[in-house]
């Protein structure tokens, strides 16, 4: 996963 | 998943307790406007991503509301009559220039892609995230006991904390690949500041 997709969290 | 949820919605009611506790009590005495501003400083760095990475309205919604709210917070505190008369800077005292200034250099040394300054001010943001709280549980041990809604309040944030753990460690057994030192690591020293805190919260509550 790259760093952006890995954002998904608060 | 339902326990990030979880934490989302313990995280999301206590900005709604303390702003509650503000305006029900025009009182900010016992609160850390260190803690407060720090938080802005986290969700304003950690969120300039609003503008690009739209995985779902969910987390557009939250981020947008996490500034508002914080921001909301400040702005009693500073600006707020009689709120703002009856802060106690003395008390305040916790030196944050020394937690901001690691997490600065911190966040430049060690984030997920060296070459962008998005990313420096993201890890900054879960670093600085993780020790915020440290100007408010100061104020609390000055004060001797907190009142109610600031226990509960933090309790809120620190149960919020706990609710992403358990979530990381679902995530790692049911997401392959899933793997996020950075906020793991932070994420336990977060959840340790707290530790002390919740003892005290789950003892006094025994007694009532």
């Amino acid at each position: 996963k790259n760093a952006a997709e890995k954002k998904d969290e608060l | 998943n339902a326990i990030r949820l979880a934490g989302d919605m313990s995280h999301m009611a206590s900005f709604f307790v303390l702003l509650f506790k503000i305006n029900k009590s025009k009182s900010v005495a016992g609160i850390s406007l260190k803690t407060q501003e720090l938080y802005v400083l986290v969700f304003c760095t950690r969120y300039v991503d609003i503008f690009w990475n739209h995985l779902s309205l969910y987390n557009s919604l939250m981020k947008v509301i996490f500034i508002a709210l914080s921001v909301m917070i400040v702005y009693v505190m500073r600006r707020g009559v009689p709120q703002r008369s009856t802060y106690n800077p003395e008390l305040d005292s916790f030196p944050h220039h020394w937690l901001v200034l690691p997490c600065v250099l911190l966040g430049v040394a060690i984030n997920q892609d060296p070459t962008s300054p998005f990313e420096m001010a993201w890890a900054f943001s879960i670093y600085l995230e993780a020790v915020a709280i440290m100007p408010q549980l100061h104020m609390v041990q000055k004060h001797g006991e907190a009142e109610n809604l600031t226990s509960h309040y933090i309790f809120l944030l620190g149960l919020y904390r706990v609710f992403y753990l358990v979530n990381w460690v679902y995530r790692y057994m049911t997401e392959d690949g899933y793997w996020q030192a950075i906020v793991w690591v932070s994420g336990a020293v977060q959840a340790v500041l707290y530790l002390d805190f919740f003892y005290n919260y789950v003892k006094s509550k025994q007694k009532d």
